[in-house]
């Protein structure tokens, strides 16, 4: 594991009084090798390395720990700092209905994060409205009927034809005439780079008005989590991230690019197939099971 | 990496972000930028262009030749295929379009509707089915999937069908009841025809980092696979885990999808692949 590496890397900062940029700079690509091999973007994983030399030199040598442990507490440390700041739920509107909004790329695992997320209210005593806006994805509104239906939350399916802003449109004014809430709203999965598809969700969004943008990424996701977060970010302005699939032994360092490129919390992890696989986010667990 | 640039340290320090950026991986960078500091060394980079031929030259090389054909002429009937993959990388759209494909070649299609776990995922290949013309095996949910599949194979040979398409449900890899089920699947095919499956695919998502060297050996493993699809590849990006998959494993990629439509799906061609990692 990184700490037997780093203790082998650093064992001549035995006897030695300080870190310097010289006797850390093995363990440093020790470090950057370990984000890359965990996914951690390029760029960020370079960044970062920066930050923990910077914060690295001029500290004493522990006494009672390994050297190993120690460089990596620093890096395990400046990770959690990294990922834990921002909120862990979703704002709830002071005037109901609070209104939820998921989007992210296909296949990330929104439509079942829009169920967890109905059962997970429900079960607080709220009266959940999941909506289907996914227009495109052949059986995607049946599918998102059939989860409601399995954890007893109403979902409402639009006109057959209907444009997926109308259908939310449509939506709203059912919570509001029968008081459901919080509102949330399933999208098709679509591409950043999609010009139509991002315009279709700038249009739901404008209908739904949401209290909370949530972007769904897969936690296995490499290199590209940078590009797709910030596109959507800046679409839409995002207020939080959900890390699915993370019950897989990916290691998930796409929770650090995301987080570094557009600074938002990531506020669940999805561990599971099942609708109550919805846990909230312990940064020193992702930290931990990024370094590996 | 444009035209008429000097080969120095700025331009091999942009090689690297460019090979990483791509979710080559560690090894597999490292291993493509030994060999282009071995031509550094030997004083074979004039220019930008030596560069790109040598990383192209050598990417080419790990990826191997061009696969053969899913249906080559000549196949014994049914040849049956089964995809497998992680949750949501994209298997029942691509057994859409490699049934509308055939389809189109005038070959009867049948496919089995084996996920029987998941919301809807019948009735998503249904109406795939329909979209193609191809025939679809079905069950109700919570069906033995091996007993679809069973049943699938019953009538691809009583119907004569050139090509039956198993869908399996998403899976995690390291999720050994889940890794058990699809083996009870190949155990069944393999009962019925020891040549069986004819062919076990592996969909990996394209924006999917290290990680899909993990999906592949364990898939591998527990299914002998003779090849991945790739799919999303009209995203941003590059998919560059493959590289590992075939050098570590011999599984090479025989397939593209390159969009949600019945026709997104294409040959996996070598060149092409490499020289959108290049830019
Ligand atoms: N193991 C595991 N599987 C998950 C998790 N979340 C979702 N899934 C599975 O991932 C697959 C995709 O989930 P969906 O909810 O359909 O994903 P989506 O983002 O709505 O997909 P599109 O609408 O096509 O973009 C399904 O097989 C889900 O059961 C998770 O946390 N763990
Ligand atoms: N852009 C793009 N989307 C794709 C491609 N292939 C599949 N998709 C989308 O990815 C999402 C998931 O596809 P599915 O076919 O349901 O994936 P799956 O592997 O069967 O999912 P599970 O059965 O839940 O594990 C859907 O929204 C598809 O439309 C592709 O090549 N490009
Ligand atoms: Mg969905
Ligand atoms: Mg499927």
């Amino acid at each position: 594991n990184l700490t037997a590496r780093l203790d082998e890397t650093l064992r001549r900062l035995r006897g030695q009084g300080k870190l310097s940029e010289a006797n850390i700079a093995e363990a440093l690509r020790e470090v950057r090798r370990a984000l890359l091999e965990a996914d951690v973007n390029f760029k960020v994983a370079k960044e970062f390395i920066a930050e923990v030399r910077e914060e690295a030199i001029g500290l004493a040598v522990a006494k009672t720990v390994s050297p190993g442990q120690q460089f990596v507490k620093i890096v395990h440390d400046h990770l959690v700092q990294l990922l834990g700041t921002g909120s862990r739920d979703i704002a709830f509107a002071t005037k109901p209905p609070t209104r939820v909004l998921v989007v992210g790329l296909q296949g990330s695992g929104k439509t079942t994060l829009v169920a967890k997320l109905g059962l997970r209210y429900r079960q607080q005593g709220r009266r959940p409205l999941l909506v289907a806006c996914d227009i495109h994805r052949p059986a995607a509104i049946d599918q998102l009927e059939v989860l409601g239906k399995s954890v007893g939350v109403e979902v409402f399916r639009g006109e057959s034809g209907a444009a997926a802003e109308e259908i939310a449109r449509d939506a709203l004014d059912r919570a509001r005439g029968d008081g459901f809430d919080p509102v949330i709203v399933d999208t098709a999965g679509r591409l950043h780079i999609d010009a139509g598809m991002m315009q279709e969700v700038a249009e739901v969004k404008k209908a739904v008005k949401p209290h909370e943008v949530l972007f769904v990424a897969d936690a296995m996701t490499g290199q590209d989590a940078v590009q797709s977060a910030k596109a959507f970010d800046e679409a839409l302005g995002l207020d939080g991230v959900v890390l699915t699939k993370m019950d897989g032994d990916a290691r998930g360092g796409a929770a650090i690019s995301i987080r570094a490129v557009t600074g938002k919390p990531i506020k669940f992890i999805g561990v599971g197939e099942k609708l109550n696989a919805l846990e909230s986010f312990h940064p020193d667990r992702v930290a931990s099971r990024i370094l590996g | 990496l444009g035209a008429g640039r000097r080969v120095d340290d700025a331009l091999l320090d942009e090689v690297e972000e460019v090979l990483y950026e791509a979710d080559l991986g560690v090894e597999a960078c490292e291993q493509v930028l030994d060999a282009l500091r071995e031509q550094a060394r030997a004083q074979r980079l004039r220019a930008v262009e030596d560069v790109v031929a040598v990383l192209r030259e050598e990417l080419l090389r790990l990826l191997g030749e061009p696969p053969p054909p899913l249906l080559p002429a000549g196949a014994t009937r049914p040849r049956v295929i089964v995809l497998v993959g992680v949750n949501g990388a994209g298997k029942t759209t691509t057994i859409g379009k490699l049934a509308a494909r055939y389809g189109a070649e005038g070959k009867r299609v049948i496919v089995a509707a084996a996920d029987t776990f998941r919301a809807a995922a019948i009735d998503q290949l249904a109406v795939w089915a329909e979209r193609s013309g191809a025939e679809i095996v079905r069950q109700d949910p919570g069906t033995d999937p091996a007993a679809v599949v069973f049943d699938a194979l019953t009538a691809a040979r009583a119907r004569g069908a050139d090509l039956l398409l198993v869908d399996t449900a998403g899976r995690l890899h390291n999720k050994a009841n889940l890794m058990a089920e699809v083996q009870k699947i190949r155990r069944v095919l393999q009962r019925a025809d020891p040549t069986m499956p004819h062919e076990t695919l592996l969909v990996i998502d394209g924006v999917t980092g290290q990680n899909g060297l993990l999906q592949a050996r364990g898939f591998h493993a527990a299914m002998g696979l003779t090849g991945v699809v790739l799919t999303k590849l009209d995203g941003t990006a590059k998919g560059g885990v493959v590289v590992a998959v075939k050098t570590e494993l011999g599984v090479p990629v025989r397939l593209v999808g390159v969009g949600e439509a019945l026709d997104d799906l294409q040959d996996f061609v070598p060149r092409a692949f490499v020289d959108e990692i290049l830019g």
